[in-house]
This record gives structure tokens, sequence and C-alpha cells, in this order.
């Protein structure tokens, strides 16, 4: 089962 | 002050189609340098990156950095109003209530003059890092267009595995499954039609077909797309245009 990461986890300041 | 002259309507119409939907307001940043762009969608998950660079304005001036806080769909409305031909002006003063818009004909015997009001948006500019992607394939723009399409009918996922025997997009829900694998070609007459597979080393990632789809909406403004890729982080999605360039990050789907 895969989940949808955010892009909070690579962009600085998301 | 801002005072942008576009030769082509179409260019900015087309670019509206392919970013309303994800985004819903957005500051365009106006500098010396160009026109550009920076958004998230609501949940965080895709980014678009735009820019117009001055030289493919003529004339292009702005004195001072401006930036105009603008609701798509309303800009969008607007534009509608321009044929694809006609001739775009932006102009907007310093500290802008209301950005002005003229569309004159190519023969100039009509001219539309439309005044939209401007929006405070407390935007923040996120910082993408520099990446040197492990996989750039560059690709007709059709072509990525219709895999996106046809593989959503089959599920919400592609899983794009881009090794030395070529790029595999492939999808499996339930009712059944199915993959495109493209292998590198050369078409020296029509680069536009080739694909090229640069790779440093294999990668695989899944994403969300919602949003792929939803970036081929930038189809009518290049001939090609590419895609750059790293194990791990974001899908860059690259539609370049005379003149700038309408860039899509997307998050990957990672195993739970």
């Amino acid at each position: 089962k895969s989940k949808q990461s955010s892009l909070s986890s690579f962009f600085s300041g998301a | 002050m801002l005072e942008a002259r576009l030769a082509q309507a179409a260019v900015l119409k087309k670019t509206l189609d392919a970013i309303k939907e994800l985004v819903t307001d957005a500051n365009f940043d106006c500098s010396d340098g160009g026109i550009s762009l920076q958004a998230m969608d609501n949940s965080h998950v895709a980014l678009v990156s735009l820019l117009l660079r001055a030289d493919g304005f003529e004339p292009y001036r702005c004195d001072r950095n401006l930036a105009l806080g603008i609701n798509l769909n309303s800009l969008s409305k607007v534009l509608r109003s321009a044929q694809n031909e006609d001739i775009i002006t932006l102009k907007a003063a310093d500290d802008p209530d209301n950005l002005s818009l003229t569309f004159e004909s190519q023969n100039q015997d009509r001219i539309s003059e439309y005044e939209m009001k401007l929006m405070d948006i407390d935007q923040e500019h996120l910082g993408i890092p520099e990446t040197a992607y492990a996989a750039v394939i560059t690709m007709p723009a059709a072509e990525f267009q219709r895999i996106c399409r046809d593989l959503s009918g089959i599920s919400e996922s592609v899983t794009i595995d881009a090794s030395k025997d070529g790029v595999k997009f492939a999808s499996a829900g339930d009712i059944g499954n199915g993959s495109v694998t493209l292998k590198q070609t050369h078409n020296p007459e029509e680069p536009a039609l080739s694909t090229s597979i640069e790779l440093s080393e294999s990668v695989t990632l899944t994403f969300s077909l919602k949003y792929l789809v939803n970036f081929t909406k930038a189809t009518p403004l290049a001939g090609a797309v590419t895609l750059q890729m790293s194990n791990d982080v974001p899908l860059l999605v690259e539609y370049k245009m005379e003149g700038g360039y309408l860039r899509y990050y997307l998050a990957p789907k990672i195993q739970d």
C-alpha cells in the first residue's frame, strides 16, 4: 500500500 | 510600473488553461527579468512554477518588483475575450489595485480594454533545491498526455521505471493492469517527436495519475515534455516554450 507524500517533506518553506 | 506587450495572446491563454485547475489564486511576480509564478495546489502535493522571460515580450518594462495577486479563474474569464492572434498588453502601476489588459487585433482595427481587480495574496516562496536528476526523459508532449490518459482508465497511480532498457509506465487496478514502454528514438527531422533517456542510475517512482493528467493540460504549449526524476524526490515535469517555461513538481507516493 502506498501513501501520497507532501511537497513539504522535500521543499523548504512548504 | 509594469508594461508588458505579448505578440500572441494564445501563449497566455494556454498557460492559464494549464494551471487554473491546480491553483486558484497566485501572485504574478514581476521583475526586470520577467513575470514568474510559483504556487502549490491546496493539498500541497503539486507545485506550478511559471516563467515568462522579459525577452519574450516586446517591449517589456518593469521599474520595480511587483506582486500581482490574481484569481486565476477571473483572469481566465478576461482572457476568453482575447483572440488567439491578438496582441496583449499588461499594465500595472506601482502598488496597484488593478491590472489593465489591452487586446489588439493584428491589424489594429479592434482594441479591447479590460481592468481586473487584484487581490492581496500572502504566499510563501518555496525553496526548491537544485537537483542533479538521475533520469532525464524527453518525449513528445502528446505521447505523455496519451499515456497518462490511457493508464488513468486502469488505476489512480502509475509507476514510472527508468532504466537503460527504456522508460516504463505501469498501472495496476481493479479491472487489471497495463503498461507502456518507450525506447530511446532519434528523429533528426523532427526532434520534438524523439524520445531521449539520459540516465545516471535507474529510478522507480509512483505518482498519482490525477495530477499528471492535470499537468498534461500544458500540452498545447510545447511539442516536447521533459520528465526529471531521482529516487525519493518529487518529479519535475517541464514544458519549455518560447521565452520561458512551465514546470510542475509532484510529490511521489511512498510505501507505507
